[in-house]
């Protein structure tokens, strides 16, 4: 299911983007392989929990619509 | 309501703020407007005032860019980050900038500047983000109806925690 790929490659493109600029995300080798103690999922399950949605750290509807929102450009998770 | 580590807060309550160029969305006057009624939803509840200034240093420096702007936080283009502003002190401290990609408008279609400089003065003051969907320090961009522009409890409650009520 090529398109299926395709979407879920950019969404993921997409979030990582999100964590790298808002919550201090650093990537690592890391592929687009969802794994449940990766860095990249707990830095989901972060942002999740932030915005009070469900906390699964998966990229489900909720969690790409909001990172497709305008926002502001300081960081959730400031040092 | 939460604040920046280490709590940095403006030592005094006149602050002077400086519009250092203007978006070619909106007339001068309307942005003028705009940032002053954003600057007023702080000073009414509690002892702050503002004060503009026209030439010099200000405490709070606003302006407006794209994409890459000196301050090694490039803007992205139309869309996802619209604004940022530093926590209270000295150089950066307190400044407020807002991406030129984006529209700006004083209503509600494009992106409300009234209500984004509302936001980012809140950073300007020391208020970091709020998990609160409701409260004007949520991160995320919503549309709102200005006319009715109320600001939430959750706000006041953390800009009076860092300043204390208005005087009158």
């Amino acid at each position: 299911f090529p398109a299926d790929t395709r979407q879920k490659k950019e969404g993921m493109g997409l979030i990582q983007k999100y964590l790298e600029n808002y919550y201090g995300f650093k990537k690592d080798g890391e592929s687009f392989i969802w794994k449940s103690n990766s860095p990249m999922t707990k830095k989901i399950k972060e942002m999740q929990e932030f915005f009070g949605l469900e906390v699964s750290g998966k990229l489900d509807s909720g969690t790409l619509d909001l990172v497709q929102k305008r926002r502001c450009g300081f960081p959730d998770v400031a040092g | 309501f939460s604040t920046f580590a280490g709590e940095p807060k403006w030592a005094k309550q006149v602050l002077t703020y400086r519009i250092l160029n203007y978006t070619p969305d909106l007339r001068p006057t309307h942005v003028n407007a705009a940032i002053k009624k954003a600057l007023s939803v702080w000073s009414s509840v509690t002892p702050l005032k503002f004060i503009k200034k026209d030439r010099g240093d200000a405490d709070i420096m606003i302006s407006f860019a794209a994409r890459g702007h000196d301050d090694f936080i490039p803007f992205d283009g139309p869309g996802g980050s619209v604004a940022h502003a530093y926590a209270p002190g000295k150089g950066f401290g307190g400044d407020a900038h807002f991406d030129e990609d984006e529209t700006w408008t004083k209503n509600t279609e494009g992106t409300n500047l009234f209500y984004v400089a509302a936001h980012e003065f809140g950073h300007s003051l020391g208020l970091f983000h709020s998990k609160d969907p409701n409260a004007l320090m949520y991160p995320v961009y919503r549309k709102f109806d200005p006319s009715v522009f109320r600001l939430h409890q959750d706000d006041i409650n953390g800009i009076q925690y860092l300043y204390g009520p208005s005087d009158t």
